[in-house]
């Protein structure tokens, strides 16, 4: 699959935009954390599309941002149940 | 309330559209 660039982006319009790095992300996420995948890839879907393109073409930073994410859902998941 | 956070964060699946984005109305 070639890399996704700042340009295939510019040429597809925000919802498109957001797909394209979410089907690019998921299975990144996914081999890390399988049962979270889907949220964390829908956590960081909310990040800026080219702070997402900076992620997909580092590893390194990308793991760092799944491990926050994991965090924050973590501590969300807490405070719902801490609700109940 | 807690409600709107249930559904948080808008879970992403693959082939699916993703539900997160805030609809801009055209």
């Amino acid at each position: 699959q070639e890399p996704l660039t700042a340009s295939m982006l510019a040429a597809a319009p925000p919802q498109e935009q957001k797909q394209m790095i979410g089907e690019r992300l998921y299975p990144l996420i996914h081999a890390m954390h399988p049962m979270l995948a889907g949220k964390i890839t829908g956590m960081l879907l909310e990040i800026d599309n080219s702070e997402l393109l900076l992620l997909l073409e580092s590893p390194d930073s990308l793991h760092s941002k799944i491990e926050e994410a994991v965090a924050v859902l973590q501590a969300h998941q807490a405070t719902e149940t801490s609700h109940k | 309330n807690g409600s709107s956070s249930v559904n948080w964060p808008p879970e992403f699946r693959p082939g699916e559209p993703w539900k997160g984005y805030p609809n801009i109305d055209p």
